[in-house]
């Protein structure tokens, strides 16, 4: 399962 | 969000707003590289595609539209406004020496193998070299203006206090990218030498000069 990594940092 | 972060993010956002004032005020972008400007304004191109689809906060879309205009336009002030003033003799660093090599490591060393991420991917490797055109340029031309040597203090100084951030997220949220952990130590590392120059020299007041 590819989790969309949500990247939260500018 | 930690105050080592904020801290980062507020030093990034000095940095910017110390360069174009520089070349607003003095009306020309001498001693500045353009190439690392370039560089720049593709690492955020390619690092804030999910501006409109992947919405974190406020704050991190009013700092993400702010770093995309800054960067473009601080091109545009570099390569058609202020055109004149730009030391072409001085910024020769060959930039596809940086986004071959950072562009096939994305490729190949990422989370997901996904466009949106490999892009992000390559942001982050091409982020950490960006500045090696300037670098290059103050070797070459021995000297930086002062308010040119504030502006790579603040830049260098926002991923090292990344690094705090990724420290303090480790060990209180759990949290940690590996990415984003080894490119912004090499980031930092790359400034090591500048540091030292602008700590010994420029905060006596002395103009940074390396050692011809």
């Amino acid at each position: 399962p590819s989790a969309t990594v949500a990247h939260d940092e500018l | 969000m930690n105050i080592f972060r904020l801290a980062g993010d507020l030093s990034h956002l000095a940095a910017i707003i110390i360069l174009l004032i520089k070349i607003w005020k003095t009306r020309s972008c001498a001693g500045i590289s353009g190439r690392s400007q370039v560089l720049f304004a593709i690492v955020f191109i390619t690092r804030y595609l999910d501006l409109f689809t992947n919405f974190i906060s406020a704050y991190n879309t009013a700092m993400k539209v702010f770093f995309l205009g800054s960067s473009i336009g601080t091109v545009y002030l570099m390569y058609l406004k202020f055109k004149a003033t730009y030391d072409h003799n001085h910024d020769t660093f060959r930039i596809e020496f940086l986004l071959l090599p950072t562009a096939l490591l994305s490729l190949v060393l990422n989370h997901e193998f996904s466009v949106m991420e490999i892009l992000w991917t390559f942001s982050i490797y091409l982020e950490s070299v960006a500045i090696l055109p300037q670098l290059f340029m103050v070797s070459k031309t021995g000297e930086a203006e002062s308010i040119t040597s504030h502006y790579l203090f603040a830049l260098g100084s926002y991923r090292g206090l990344y690094i705090l951030n990724w420290i303090y997220r480790y060990y209180f949220e759990g949290f940690y990218d590996i990415i984003a952990i080894v490119a912004g130590c090499v980031q930092t590392i790359l400034y090591c030498d500048f540091f030292y120059l602008y700590i010994t020299k420029v905060l006596k007041g002395k103009k940074l000069q390396l050692p011809a």
